[in-house]
Parts: structure tokens; sequence; C-alpha cells
């Protein structure tokens, strides 16, 4: 069947957007059907992605009054990405969630006819840099959490807040089958140790849970947003392009074990 | 009297926290007496000027029942700077203070008494990566804004969601004095064309609001917090720590002028 997966850190800037489309379109380019949802007002994953972002497109109807989402979904210029868009509005229903009853399940409701159909094989969520509602949200519905974690040391403080959260959503009885998928290195700086004294900090602390992968800075990755394609399309042969396909296919088949 | 400014903008990790830290303690070392307010509840501000994260020190208390603030007022190690410091239960207020009466003067209510004492000369706000209530109260309290601003595309699609907040702030009446302070260039990569496109388009729209002094990327600025340090204790000769004392300059200069 098909996997959700959330991609959430509460700390701005680690490479969430950057690691869900970026995954999306390597795991594509390995046969697999991927839908992305954005679920960040700022839009990034849509811009990313090379679509507008739409007033009146997004999930913000949606998640107030659940009705199934196909009429949501856009296709993207790349074979095997399918994608719900973001808007600003987004960030004005979190107040009105907020008052809903089961508020932490609008998102679960939405997606699970979509998940039960078995039509993609991974749906990856993009969340704000907050633990507000809409990410809570995201974690409620997904099976499994993704934490990118920048090599830096602000960072590396947040960590065990995500993990804490998960702890809890799962505790509470909102998301029982949630669990943690791993932690993703990024922007590992080979220049400095503060990258490497970080890594060596968060392998201490998670373990396993870790991925072998350590996804490099490369401007090539901050240089495709603005032509609207993926590292893939844009640079197929640089650093950050070398290290997500590495990435994607040991994110596969740890994800096939569980 | 004293002024308070907002450094916010809801693109995570452009650099707000480091300003708030760098601009405080170069303009202390200009003779100026900072207080520094940590609006995040991740509390970046607090440990990176090397205090610990105490759980019912922050402001979180005094935003839902107005107290004066001097007994959360703690020094730091520099002379000049103090801090009201950040705590994670922060974050759970935010759902508190919506249901609040003028939810958006929670903070101005607690701050004023302290801006009229004229006992600072500038109090800074650093804003958690979100247009949520915690920057709502911090923009109606203010009377500016200065916009950290990342040389990257996704900053760039995001600066006008900032500015636009601004001038609804101002219009809606919750905070007719708000203007914009500037706009300050962040992470600027000498090595990268991406970064000199961004600074000429952002210049191009926001004109003399753009600061001269750029930050140039500099890894001792992201080694300095974990040692609890700004950059002029950490590294004095660092051309991040040479950058920070140009802009905090060229800051009170423009700031002195309106
Ligand atoms: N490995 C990398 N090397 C260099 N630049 C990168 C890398 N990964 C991401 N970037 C750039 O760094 C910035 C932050 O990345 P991104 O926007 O993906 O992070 P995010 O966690 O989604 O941010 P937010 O918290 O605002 O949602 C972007 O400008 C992006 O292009
Ligand atoms: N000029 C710079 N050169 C290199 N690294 C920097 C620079 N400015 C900030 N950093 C580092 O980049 C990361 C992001 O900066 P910072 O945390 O100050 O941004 P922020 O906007 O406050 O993030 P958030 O959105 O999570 O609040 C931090 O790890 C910081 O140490
Ligand atoms: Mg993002
Ligand atoms: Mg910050």
């Amino acid at each position: 069947g098909t996997k959700t997966v959330g991609i959430a850190n509460q700390k701005g800037g680690v490479g969430k957007t950057t690691t869900v489309i970026s995954l999306a379109t390597c795991m594509a380019e390995l046969g697999r059907d991927i839908l992305v949802v954005d679920l960040d007002p700022q839009s990034n994953a849509t811009s990313g992605l090379g679509l507008p972002r739409q007033e009146g497109r997004s999930l913000y109807r949606a998640l107030l009054n659940p009705m199934p989402i196909d009429s949501l979904i856009q296709k993207t210029a790349i074979e095997g990405v399918d994608l719900v868009p973001a808007e600003l509005d987004l960030a004005g229903c979190e107040v009105e969630i907020a008052r809903a009853d089961e508020y932490l399940h609008c998102l679960a409701k939405v997606l699970r006819p979509l998940a039960e159909s078995s039509r993609y094989d991974f749906i990856l969520l993009d969340c704000p840099p907050s633990l507000g509602i809409l990410t809570m949200n995201a974690l409620t519905a997904s099976d499994s959490l993704l934490v990118p974690m920048q090599c830096e040391y602000y960072a590396l403080e947040g960590l065990s807040v995500i993990t804490n959260l998960l702890d809890r959503i799962k505790q509470s009885g909102a998301n029982p089958r949630l669990r943690l998928e791993g932690v993703l290195m990024t922007m590992f700086d080979t220049r400095t140790n503060l990258a490497e004294q970080v890594v060596k900090e968060v392998r201490e602390h998670f373990g396993d849970a870790v991925y072998e992968t350590l996804i490099p800075r490369n401007v090539r990755l901050s240089e495709a947003p603005s032509f609207g394609q993926p590292i893939t399309l844009y640079d197929s042969h640089s650093s950050g392009a070398r290290a997500y396909r590495f990435f994607s296919r040991e994110f596969i088949k740890r994800a096939r074990a569980h």
C-alpha cells in the first residue's frame, strides 16, 4: 500500500522542502509514483516543482470541510511526481482548524481514501517551520516522520523537540502507528569541524535512525528553485543530485523494511 | 526614548537570531543599552547569548496576564545586553492568546512601560519563522521592522509576504506607527552568481530600504552559538564580526534619522 511520510523540523531553513522535492524526483526516476503535499503557506515546494501559487487550489477548503482531494492534485513536469499545492491562506486556516472537533485529524481524514487506493507508492508532506496545527495534522496523518537536520548547532538543539512531539502524538493516541523514519543530515560542509561534530553527536543520540547518506552543501541545490526545477533536471551531475539519488535508494530500502 | 525593533521573516533559517545577537552586541560595544526579547519557542537567542532555557521564566505568563516584565529580565555575559528568555511553552500560548480580547496587543501592553522608561536604547524582538500570533504581537509592539533576508531564491519569494503584513498591521490600525527599518542581506556567498542576482533584485524592489552592508556567509558565525557566545566574543576578527560591526553603525545612523 501507500506510505505517508511527514517531512518536518521546526528549525527553519534546514532543507525540508529541498529534501521533499529531491527525494520525490529521485524516487520517480526509480519508477515510484509520488504525491507531494505542500502544507507550508510559503508554498516553496509548489514553486520548486515549477507550479505557480494558485489561490483557491490548496488544501485550505478541504481541511475545513473534508472532501476528496482528487480535484486538488496537479501534474508536475516530472513524470511520476504529482502535487497538491499550497497557498498563503493556509496560514489563516490554522485558527479555523483549531476550533474544529478532532482538529488534529482534519488532514488524516482527507488523505485516508487516497492512501487506501494505493494510487501512489509514497505521499510526502512538506511542513512549515513550526510545531503548529498544520505540522501536528501532518504527523497525525503520517505513517512515519523524516527529519532533515542541518549540520549546525541551533538545529542540534531543536532535534529533541521534534522527536519528543512524535512520542506525544504516538502516546496520546492521536496516531499510535507513527514512527521515526529517519534523520537526514543536510548542508554538510566538508570544510568545517562543526559539521563533523554535529554529525557525531546526532549519531550518538539517534544511532541507526541517522541515514548513512550525508547531503553536502552544494550551491546548485539553491540555484535550482529559481528555475522551478528539481536538482535532477537542473544539474543531474552535481554533488547534490548524486547525494539525493544515493539517499533515495537508502530511503526506499529502509522504508520497505518496516 | 527607547526604540523597539521587530526582527522577523517567516522564511526559516535566514539569520534572524544571528542578526539579533550580533546587532545587540555590536551596539553594546558602541555604548548602547540593549534588551533582547526571545519570542521563539526554539529559544535560540537565549542559548546563543549563553543562557539556559529556563522553564517558567519566559514571557508566557506575562502575555496572558499582563504584568511588569522587570522580573523576567536577565543579565547576559555581555556588558550592555540584557535578555528576556524564551521557553518551549511559548508555542502553547499562541492558542491561549488567540482567545484573549485585543489578542494582537498582549506584548505591546507588557513592553510599553519599559519602552517609556527609556532604560534601554533599543529593544530587539527575535521572532519565530512564522506569521503566527507571536510574530503579529511583535509587529504590533514595534516601532519598526528589520527583515534579514538570505541571498537565496526561496527567501526572495517570501519577502513581499512579510512587507505586505507590515502594511496590513499599519493600515488596520493595530499599529499605525509601524514602518520598515530596513532589509539586511545575509549569508552572501561571493562564490555564486545567485547571491548577486538576489541582491540586485531586492535592491530593485526595495531601493534604499536595503542596507549597504552585506553579511557574508562565514562559518565562524555558525560556530559561535555552540559556545554560547556572540561573534564579537567568539572571533572578533572574523569577516562575520567585521560585517556586523559595520552594519550596527549603519543601523544606528539610519534608526536615529527617523
Ligand atoms: N544541501 C544544500 N546545499 C546548499 N543549499 C541548500 C541545500 N539544501 C537546501 N539549500 C538551500 O537552503 C535554503 C533552505 O532550504 P529549504 O528551503 O529547503 O529549507 P526548509 O527547511 O524547507 O526551510 P523552511 O524552514 O523555511 O521551510 C534554500 O534556499 C535552499 O535552496
Ligand atoms: N552569515 C552567516 N554565515 C554562516 N552561517 C550563518 C550566518 N548567519 C547565520 N548562520 C547560521 O545559519 C543558521 C541559521 O541562522 P539563524 O538560526 O540565525 O536563522 P533564523 O532565521 O533565526 O532561523 P529560524 O527561522 O529557525 O529562527 C544557524 O545555524 C546560524 O548559525
Ligand atoms: Mg520549506
Ligand atoms: Mg531564529
